[in-house]
């Protein structure tokens, strides 16, 4: 340039074509660092009753917006975190037989869409406890376990990561911190084998978790146990030049 | 989109802003008639139903972005945190206006907002997005 007068600075007014808009679209996607263009979700006759972690994580959201407006406290986890993300349980495995001991339930998540980069801050499990006549009034000992190594001719490899005690008539949501866990398998996805629920009571014997009033994938949607992570970005989302 | 505000709530924002203003410096005494030209923030609101995205963000279903409008006209107030190179481009403006433009008006300051949406296998995700609300608008 710098021929002849500038001439006077006006917004552009030309209208996107369909390609560009889509492309452009899809840059501000990338500079959010979102997933890829909106893909229209199945929405089957199961799906209208609300689940348990897009409840959960609307209760945050509203957590996060009324602490931004008001300058509120936070939940602990939320202010170290740029993302939190919820996880359905994918697979649910049972033991509880009764001829074998002790009684166990597993859990699987798939933990392969968060994204690269990000640091946990917490992991929690959450599992929905109804109130338990079997045994009545008891003390209760849950325990969660990271399955470390599988064998097959014996027992597997776990790593304990806690412990909470209730009463058997409790009923309400029980929070497992799952931490350590979720760190080692966001360094290794192929490491994943599971989280493993041992419920026992005072005098130490093994009891089903069901029978505890614990409730698995089988219960009503707003129920069903699921997995939280918080996650801190170590760095921006790379933007891809047009 | 750019919603037109009611003449009341739009009289108390730009009262509010011109303090805002006043008190980055973006107002310059010398040239306060031409309030059309000077550096401000303007109503921007991104409504996510417009864009048809609420098919996977859950939340918010939209938020006041702002933009900032207006030319940086200088000499700046001395608390206005202007840059060297914009110092530099503001001279060589007045020295050949018809190659280099005025300084530009852009954000100085931003806030973060968060967005709660799906996943692509139906995990909800809620992220804290840096640098989506115009707090303040001037001249770097």
């Amino acid at each position: 340039g710098g021929h002849g007068p500038r001439p006077p600075y006006v917004f552009p007014q030309r209208r996107l074509g369909v390609q560009e808009r889509r492309d452009l679209q899809r840059e501000i996607l990338a500079v959010l660092g979102l997933p890829e263009l909106p893909r229209r979700r199945p929405s089957p006759a199961t799906s209208r009753q609300p689940a348990s972690a897009p409840l959960f994580m609307l209760d945050l959201y509203h957590a996060v917006a009324n602490g931004d407006d008001d300058g509120g406290p936070l939940q602990p986890h939320l202010g170290r975190s740029d993302l939190v993300m919820s996880f359905v349980n994918m697979v649910e495995r049972d033991c509880t037989l009764d001829y074998q001991e002790p009684h166990w339930k597993e859990f699987h998540f798939d933990l392969t869409q968060i994204p690269a980069g990000e640091i946990v801050t917490a992991a929690e499990f959450r599992i929905y406890k109804e109130p338990s006549t079997h045994p009545l009034n008891t003390t209760l000992h849950v325990s969660m376990f990271e399955v470390v190594q599988e064998h097959s001719n014996r027992e597997s490899d776990l790593f304990f990561l806690d412990l909470q005690t209730l009463r058997s008539g409790d009923e309400k949501w029980l929070v497992l911190d799952i931490t350590a866990a979720s760190d080692r398998w966001l360094l290794n996805h192929k490491k994943d084998l599971g989280l493993r629920l041992y419920v026992e009571t005072e005098d130490g014997h093994s009891m089903d978790p069901g029978l505890a009033g614990l409730l698995g994938q089988q219960a009503p949607r707003s129920k069903q146990p699921f997995m939280v992570g918080f996650f801190r970005a170590s760095r921006n989302p790379v933007r891809t030049p047009r | 989109v750019v919603r037109p505000l009611r003449k009341k709530r739009q009289l108390n924002k730009t009262i509010q802003m011109q303090h805002l203003n006043q008190h980055l410096g973006i107002f310059d005494d010398g040239h306060g008639s031409r309030g059309r030209d000077v550096c401000r923030r303007h109503e921007l609101y991104v409504s996510f139903r417009d864009l048809g995205w609420l098919d996977w963000v859950i939340a918010p279903q939209g938020y006041s972005a702002y933009y900032c409008e207006g030319e940086c006209n200088y000499p700046l107030g001395h608390r206005m945190n202007s840059t060297n190179h914009a110092t530099m481009q503001a001279l060589i403006h007045l020295m050949k206006p018809e190659v280099v433009p005025k300084v530009c008006c852009v954000p100085t300051e931003l806030s973060a907002i968060s967005v709660l949406y799906y996943d692509r296998s139906n995990n909800v995700i809620l992220r804290k997005e840096h640098n989506m609300v115009v707090q303040a608008c001037g001249c770097h």
